[in-house]
Parts: C-alpha cells; structure tokens; sequence
C-alpha cells in the first residue's frame, strides 16, 4: 500500500506544471523515505531530479517499494482538477497498474477522487557524482525568469559569467547583444530577494536558452532558484519544493567544437 | 562554433 497525503496540495499542482512541457513520461520511485523521479527530456539535453521526503508529507505510507511509470501531460491535467487549497492524497496498491487521487476541500465539503492509469516504462537512471561547484549562485527565481525571457528576444544562447562581484548573463544574435549583469546584493534583509554568489573559481559557460526557459516554469515552487557551475559540466538549476524536498534540473553546456 | 551537449556524456548509466 502507498499512500501520501500533502494538506499543501498546491504543491503537486506546481510541480507538474514545472515538467510537464520538458517531460512526457517520467517514473515516480516511491519508498519508505519518500517520492523520486529521474528523467531526461528526449533529446537527453537536460535531466530532471525530483526528490521529496517522507516527512514533509502529512501522512506518509509505503510498505513496497512502487515504480509507477507515469505520463506526466494526463497526470497535470488530473491535478488542474484540484483546488489550490485543497489537500491532495496520492495512492495505490502493491500491485496497481493506476494511481488514485484524492483531493479534499479544506471545509472538507467536497472530495473528488481520480484514478489514472500507469504505464509501462523501462528508462535508464543515470548516476549524479556529488561535486563541489566553482560557483554557486542564489537569486530570485523570478528574476532568473524574466532574464532567461528577455534574453531568449536575442539569442538561442546565453553565456553565464560568474564572478565573485556578481554574475552577468549575455545573448547575441542578428539584431544585436545583450547583457544583464547582477551584483551581489549588499544587504541580505529579505532573504528572498537577494543575489548571492559563492565562488571558488570564475566560471563562463554557454547554455541554450530554450531549456533555460522550461526550468523557470518551476518560478511558482519557490522564491529563490539556486545555479551550481563548474567548467564543462552540466549546469544545475535548483528549486526548493518548500519543506518536501527538491526539484533540480541539470544542463548540458554548449562546447566549443 | 559551439555544440550542444548532452547528459550521458557526463553521468554513467547506473
């Protein structure tokens, strides 16, 4: 029996709407520790690593480790049916081939449930080395959305710099070029707001605007996005799913041929 | 000129 209930219920809702344009299918791990879901989009370009904790969950039941293979635009559409205040359960048996939803009002007056039905997947998971970072920057993620919007009217392409004043994100193309530089923030009174930058080496990697623009639909999960660069290595755009846990999304860099 | 790259060339296959 697995079985999870979120009051937050929200949550789900935002989640998927964060994956469901950049992933088509996707297998939700279930155990005793929590939810997991690794994924590549179909070109392989960008992976998706969702983790969320038992804990955070209000009440929480796996007896069996569930591999509950899931076709993520049927699953958004299920949860566009949730209220945003309602709280969401989120069950199925040992041997389910679908997946039950629940979601409850908060007044607990109406309770709709759902049943979706799972498919079959066989994907790959790829192993994540833990790796320290030349550069960590955190800033507000709907500043990193506005910037990867503004400069996708310029470019496929943006070349993030990374130093220890700030970071400066540059696109180019036919009509011209540009540039948005943001310094760390001299006070850090709302944390929310602030750009900050840990940086053990300056780093200045190319990445391709267009999967930059399906990581912000992820902007309503969290006020902050944290980026991790190293020199040619994927790239990684972290938002924090509130207490639950984590949605990260890793990017292929462009290399110099 | 630049090249996209992808995931696989930098996380194994567990």
């Amino acid at each position: 029996m697995f079985e999870a209930r979120l009051v937050q219920g929200s949550l789900w809702k935002k989640l998927l709407e964060s994956i469901k344009d950049l992933l088509n299918e996707a297998i939700f791990d279930c155990s005793s520790t929590g939810i997991t879901l690794q994924a590549m989009d179909s070109s392989h370009v960008s992976l998706v690593s969702i983790s969320m904790n038992s804990d955070g969950f209000d009440t929480y039941r796996c007896d069996r480790n569930l591999s509950m293979g899931i076709h993520l635009p049927s699953l958004s559409k299920i949860m566009k049916c949730a209220g945003n205040d309602d709280i969401i359960t989120m069950k199925a048996t040992d041997d389910a081939d679908t997946v039950s939803l629940v979601f409850e009002s908060q007044n607990n007056e109406k309770v709709s449930d759902y049943e979706m039905k799972l498919i079959d997947l066989d994907t790959e998971h790829l192993g994540i080395p833990e790796t320290e970072y030349s550069c960590v920057v955190k800033m507000p993620s709907s500043e990193f959305q506005r910037i990867c919007r503004d400069l996708s009217q310029l470019g496929d392409s943006v070349v993030i710099a990374c130093t220890k004043e700030g970071v400066k994100f540059s696109a180019s193309g036919e009509l011209g070029t540009g540039n948005i530089k943001l310094c760390q923030s001299a006070s850090t009174d709302k944390e929310e707001e602030a750009v900050v930058v840990d940086m053990n080496e300056a780093v200045c990697l190319t990445f391709a605007l267009r999967y930059l623009n399906f990581f912000a639909k992820a902007t309503p999960l969290s006020a902050q996005v944290q980026l991790s660069m190293s020199k040619d290595v994927p790239l990684v755009v972290e938002y924090k799913i509130s207490e639950l846990g984590f949605l990260r999304f890793y990017l292929a860099p462009k290399i110099e041929d | 000129s630049v090249k996209q790259g992808t995931i696989s060339q930098f996380f194994a296959t567990t």
